[in-house]
């Protein structure tokens, strides 16, 4: 967890919030 | 690519001014995507650094914004973009990071048993890519500071990038890179989407940190 990047968690966090609100969507 | 040639965001290594943010640079990705005329799947932005040890110019991850496309939506219903085999993979990976994101706690959620496209992956997968000294299409574009703008599967296919490559076995048709301040701004699409001055103009608007 710790070796993961902020800017790529905080990147992957977005994009998969925005892919539920997708799939929701679809 | 190895992690520690992958820099984390870092405005001080990377010379970005300090009030340049992360949430900042997510605004400007979201304002070129959602403000484009043409229908671009995502965009990526790629910062430089410097690895002080080996002294190499690396761009790597620094922030993207993934909008999806009709395809998304098409193969998600028909489930057809890939085999079981790969599905299942992509699932199961993309149940890790929600657990690394979310915690491992958390409930299942049943967005991650949906079909992750192939556009999706491509994305994901970028987050782990990394260019050294010019490497690639991001690469090149920064060392030479000429924007590179390749449409249609076959240029893609024959474009000198691993990465151009990939992408149109992903469906993708458009590839488009621009030198910025600190980085290269990526757009990819799905679909066929032609030299656009407008386009070219709103990348230098948004992401030349001196204006």
């Amino acid at each position: 967890d710790a070796a993961v990047p902020q800017a790529r968690k905080a990147s992957l966090a977005r994009f998969l919030e925005k892919r539920k609100e997708r799939v929701s969507n679809t | 690519a190895p992690e520690a040639h992958v820099p984390a965001f870092s405005s001080a290594s990377a010379g970005v001014p300090e009030y340049f943010t992360q949430e900042s640079l997510q605004q400007r990705l979201h304002m070129l995507i959602e403000g484009a005329r043409d229908s671009w799947t995502y965009a990526i932005f790629w910062q430089s650094s410097v690895d002080v040890g080996f002294g190499a110019s690396i761009l790597g991850w620094g922030d993207g914004y993934y909008k999806g496309c009709e395809e998304d939506k098409r193969r998600r219903r028909n489930a057809t973009s890939s085999s079981v085999a790969e599905q299942e993979h992509r699932k199961r990976v993309l149940r890790e990071l929600n657990s690394l994101i979310s915690g491992s706690g958390s409930s299942p959620d049943s967005a991650m048993e949906e079909e992750v496209t192939d556009t999706e992956w491509f994305f994901l997968v970028s987050m782990t890519q990394s260019f050294v000294n010019g490497s690639g299409l991001p690469g090149q574009s920064f060392l030479t500071g000429a924007p590179s703008w390749i449409v249609g599967k076959d240029r893609l296919s024959i474009a000198p990038c691993d990465r151009a490559k990939q992408a149109q076995v992903f469906g993708l048709q458009s590839m488009v890179c621009v030198p910025v301040e600190s980085g290269v701004l990526e757009l990819g699409s799905t679909e066929l989407i032609f030299h656009s001055a407008d386009m070219m103009n709103q990348v230098k608007a948004l992401f030349n940190f001196n204006s």
